[in-house]
């Protein structure tokens, strides 16, 4: 997280992989049901033995036996609509719900977010600076509109994505922060409204940052979570 | 600090039966603390060949056979593993095979051997006792001989012969840097003896078998599940955390390029975009996904590391390419800022794992009623009516409007994101189907839901936590 300070953000989970190694971030949709990018697992049916998804803890790299910690295995990977880039992992056994562990609310389908909303972002990645990504780093953004962001991409921003505003000191999401979410706080609860994908480059000065757009594939997270 | 397991082998959820009725095993020991227990009591008793360990009960049963011995059959059981002495179900031979009670019964010429118990057509003076493991007519080495296990022949003319049995350390090689050596060598090149792979003790690690099933960590046998130079194992000794084991090159002489199918990467070869995990991408994209320049392999500043490229030949580590030698989750790179030491170059795309549409359908598609009938991925959808693989929620009963013909996609729900099937692979449910949005369709615009807007126990966070830390900094 370039540009970032530590920060809380409950439903931020850090991903691990069969080497507990933390390799991307994704978001508590439901108890058993953690959202993330499709870029982040080499295959929509690899057997996912080993991986698990670490809760509750602001570090990156927790001491043995943090209380809070929570370490659950994932058991399952659902790959999104073509276009989406998403996944939805299940989880082996619910969470248990608490301060440090949180469920994000989704957005309603196909739900746009005005302009100038305040988002945050989350997550474990490289600081690009003096800053410690050991501990959890979130940075507030700004939304623009597509037509704005659209200005500076040519054209290349699809509905099926938003935008955040490029600052001059850049700040924005960065290697390990892939998968994270973009909060956006809407009627006093925070709400899922965008996923970091990977993108060229780590937040660049005064380019806007470009993240999926929840809203578009939320039938499909109901659908599944409700099937499944 | 050496596991009395160590000398036995274990196959996870298996049992051993002996079919023969008169013969029965002993008793289960209900007051065992775990496995190490019971293969301390297997490993004391001569006439104790493997065990059964239920790990639910926490009980074993001590057994005088192995899966070699006539009459018994291995059996599935959930729960229940078995551990065999090593030196009665390998195939090859430590050192010069004294310890050796395997099943060979064949000198290397391929004569028959004579029974131990016989003394036609060849007179000796061995007894065979269970200390000796004189056994039938297999090869044993109860003289310490140097060409290893050996045994009378059948035939008169020659007395004895070697069995040919070759070392655990000449019977397998490794090719690359020997990701799939499967052999039996469990010492180090030190001679340290490996420590299990399913223990934790004396060196805690991550990488426990059931975590990393494709990597054989079975017992504890020098394997190479982390992308390192070659095999190695954890030690039995408490003061040397792990080492590399010493084995055969195969063909090392060879140029990588004509060594043979053995040496080329698991994954297909690709250049534009990488499938799995990207071991086997070979293109030229040399930045990280944030577009930092990468180190190149051969040099070892800003970030010193082992993978040199001569060490790696089979991983194509050439210049700064992004790479993946070590089945890392994408290709990756060092990177050649000092502050930043590796990234991943997740801005190559990854190859598309989805078959060509073959139709196309309107809106939503909740129209479509084609006859394309497997999934994105090329899965053979199941037929609406089926009750297996999955229970469907939708029916040509139940949905009669969606006309849910025979196996063939469809979008009963109005999913927007088009027709779709249950399918007939058991660990997918159901999935969006080869078909693509037509082009005369003009795209649906994203609409602005109600104002008012509710969300129910999501999303509330206490931003007190942050506060503790502020003061706490």
């Amino acid at each position: 997280m370039v540009g970032g300070q530590p920060g809380n953000s409950p439903w931020t989970v850090s991903l691990r992989n069969r080497q507990s190694q933390h390799f991307c971030g994704g978001s508590l949709v439901k108890e058993q049901w953690v959202l993330t990018a499709r870029q982040c697992f080499s295959s929509c049916s690899e057997p996912l033995m080993g991986y698990e998804v670490w809760l509750g803890t602001l570090f990156q790299n927790p001491r043995p036996g943090e209380p809070d910690l929570q370490r659950v295995p994932v058991t399952k990977m659902v790959c999104g609509p073509s276009d989406s880039q998403l996944v939805l992992l299940k989880l082996e056994r619910s969470v248990t719900l608490n301060q440090r562990v949180a469920l994000i609310c989704l957005p309603p389908e196909r739900y746009v977010v005005p302009p100038g909303t305040k988002c945050e972002i989350a997550g474990w990645g490289e600081t690009k600076g003096p800053s410690d990504e050991t501990v959890l780093h979130v940075a507030s953004l700004n939304v623009i509109s597509n037509q704005e962001c659209n200005k500076k991409y040519q054209g290349q921003v699809q509905e099926s994505e938003m935008c955040t505003e490029g600052l001059l000191v850049p700040r924005g999401a960065c290697e390990g922060d892939y998968g994270g979410p973009l909060a956006c706080f809407t009627n006093d609860c925070w709400v899922l409204e965008g996923i970091i994908f990977p993108s060229r480059v780590c937040a660049r000065p005064l380019w806007p940052a470009i993240f999926k757009r929840v809203s578009v594939f939320v039938d499909w997270i109901h659908k599944i979570t409700h099937m499944e | 600090q050496r596991s009395p397991l160590n000398d036995f082998q274990l196959l996870q959820d298996t049992q051993l039966q002996n079919l023969l009725h008169a013969v029965v095993a002993g008793p289960w020991r209900e007051d065992v603390a775990d496995a190490e227990e019971c293969a301390r009591f297997c490993g004391s008793l001569l006439d104790c060949r493997a065990f059964h360990y239920n790990r639910s009960s926490h009980s074993c049963q001590l057994l005088p056979w192995t899966q070699n011995s006539s009459h018994t059959q291995l059996h599935y059981s959930k729960g229940c593993d078995l551990f065999q002495k090593k030196d009665y179900v390998r195939t090859c031979i430590m050192d010069n095979g004294v310890r050796y009670r395997g099943t060979v019964a064949m000198t290397e010429d391929g004569l028959p051997c004579q029974g131990w118990n016989y003394k036609f057509p060849n007179d000796h003076n061995y007894i065979p006792t269970l200390q000796n493991g004189l056994e039938e007519n297999f090869c044993r080495n109860p003289d310490g001989y140097l060409g290893g296990p050996w045994c009378y022949t059948t035939n008169r003319t020659v007395r004895f012969q070697s069995c040919g049995i070759k070392s655990c350390q000449d019977a397998a090689c490794i090719w690359c840097n020997g990701e799939d050596y499967r052999g039996a060598v469990d010492r180090t090149a030190s001679g340290r003896e490996c420590q299990r792979w399913d223990l934790q003790h004396p060196h805690s690690h991550p990488f426990q078998p059931d975590k990393f099933p494709d990597r054989g960590l079975d017992d504890n046998y020098c394997r190479n599940p982390d992308g390192s130079e070659r095999p190695w194992c954890y030690t039995t000794d408490p003061q040397l955390k792990r080492e590399f084991c010493d084995l055969p090159r195969c063909g090392s002489n060879l140029p990588w390029s004509i060594r043979g199918p053995e040496t080329q990467p698991r994954e297909a070869t690709t250049f534009n975009c990488f499938r799995g995990k990207g071991q086997g991408y070979r293109g030229t994209a040399n930045t990280t996904t944030a577009g930092v320049p990468c180190q190149r392999w051969d040099a070892q500043s800003p970030h010193q590391h082992h993978f040199a490229p001569e060490k790696y030949a089979c991983k194509d580590l050439q210049e700064n390419f992004c790479r993946n030698p070590d089945d890392s989750e994408a290709p990756w790179c060092f990177t050649s800022l000092p502050g930043i030491r590796m990234a991943f170059c997740y801005q190559i795309k990854r190859c598309t794992d989805e078959v060509p549409p073959e139709d196309c359908y309107h809106g939503t598609g909740e129209q479509y009623r084609g006859l394309v009938n497997k999934t994105r991925k090329g899965i053979p959808c199941q037929h609406w009516s089926a009750e297996t693989p999955h229970k469907p929620q939708f029916t040509p009963t139940s949905a009669p409007q969606a006309q849910l013909e025979e196996n063939f996609c469809r979008n009963p729900d109005g999913d927007n994101h088009g027709p779709w099937c249950y399918t007939t692979d058991p660990r997918t449910l159901f999935d969006y189907c080869a078909l693509r949005s037509c082009n005369d369709d003009q795209l649906p615009s994203i609409l602005n839901p109600p104002d008012q807007v509710q969300f129910v126990k999501c999303g509330k966070r206490v931003d007190r936590l942050d506060k503790q830390r502020s003061r706490m900094r």
